[in-house]
């Protein structure tokens, strides 16, 4: 819902990793190939 | 002058063993000598250029072809042991003369492929000698040959586990970076987690003083 | 029975190729046979073990370093050619019995290593026999050893080559991870920068609502 995607613009990047919440590796890798995908 | 040394057993006799040495310069096509040994007499003929080339004719066989089959048979001796005939009979009683033939042996017929009269050789000793030195220098040129690749072998040996260990540590290094550089990847991301979390704060502050003041007290 | 069989020429007569085969069991120290053979003639003896002792006694050598002079003399043959003294000497014209003796030569001595009786054979041919039988078998074994060899080394090549293109292949994958790494690294920082960029930004619009409104103004 437009709320939804309002609240997860607000907490994450458009990768999918969070503003305010620390990383980790497992994490951060997620992320990455994320952007892999993107790509 | 090539030279090739082997042990063959004649059809008629198989339990008697004669050694043949087959000379040629350069080509086999050119000619050779068969110089054949009990190993206490030796015979002697030679192979003619033209011999072979009307033994293809006689054979209707390309003489490159017939060539190829001569060295097959007396200088290669690939294949099963029956594949080729063998066979020498001696004249007369004096054998001053021998017959020696080599046959081809294929499924149901067999075409002949040496067919020559031979020369019993005055002092068969030179012969034998020369049968027995060239078989001790194909022995020597052999081990040198075999300790040169048994050398070749361990240096390859020797590279190889040298190139195994070097792959290994460039997958580990691999490895290593990439987890040293998450880490510091991480360091750098949270610092700057920390920094929007502080901001955030600060503008929830900023935005509503009041609910602060109140908040506070 | 192990056998080895060599070309020798005697110190008397060194334009004379003679051929010496030693055959044995296990091992030297226990005994051997030694034939020779002048590619017509061929006469043997034996060494037994207890004489081998004697001779080590006689020179007050160790029994293990005599017969290990011994076999590097007769079997292995390491060393330049003048390391070693053979000679032959027939005992009268019939040639029934021959002196066989064999000398190491040191700087300015040489000591006799083997000295011994030979018989002559009634029938040398066997002997030969025995002898062109045994290099050709070698030749053939040699043959062998140097193709296998020389398979092993081609697979040790390409192993080799495989191994060089992967780690080529490694070295080169983990440069483009570093980069790679990087690259994805850089877009969620900047992300993150230009979130605290934006926050920065309505945070100074919050706490100076009215220099805003002039500045909007």
């Amino acid at each position: 819902s437009p709320d939804t995607k309002q609240h997860f613009a607000c907490e994450y990047d458009r990768y999918g990793d969070s503003y305010t919440v620390d990383t980790d590796m497992t994490q951060l890798k997620e992320v990455f190939s994320r952007i892999n995908d993107i790509k | 002058m090539e030279r090739k040394v082997s042990r063959i057993y004649p059809a008629s006799d198989s339990d008697t063993v004669y050694f043949l040495q087959i000379a040629w310069e350069k080509e086999l096509g050119t000619g050779f000598v068969v110089t054949l040994s009990d190993g206490r007499l030796a015979w002697t003929g030679k192979v003619p250029e033209a011999e072979i080339s009307r033994e293809a004719a006689d054979m209707e066989m390309e003489r490159e072809k017939y060539v190829e089959e001569l060295r097959k048979a007396l200088i290669l001796q690939t294949g099963p042991a029956d594949k080729y005939n063998f066979d020498i009979s001696k004249e007369e009683e004096s054998g001053e003369f021998c017959h020696f033939s080599y046959e081809k042996n294929l499924k149901d017929v067999s075409f002949r492929l040496v067919s020559l009269k031979l020369q019993k050789l005055a002092s068969p000793a030179e012969a034998i000698k020369e049968m027995v030195s060239y078989c001790l220098d194909c022995i020597a040129e052999l081990h040198t040959k075999k300790e040169h690749l048994q050398k070749e072998n361990e240096r390859l040996l020797s590279d190889s586990d040298d190139m195994q260990r070097r792959l290994e540590s460039c997958v580990e290094t691999k490895e290593q970076l990439e987890e040293e550089l998450y880490k510091r990847f991480i360091l750098v991301l949270n610092e700057k987690k920390a920094k929007i979390r502080s901001l955030q704060k600060l503008l929830g502050e900023a935005q509503n003083p009041a609910e602060n003041t109140t908040h506070t007290r």
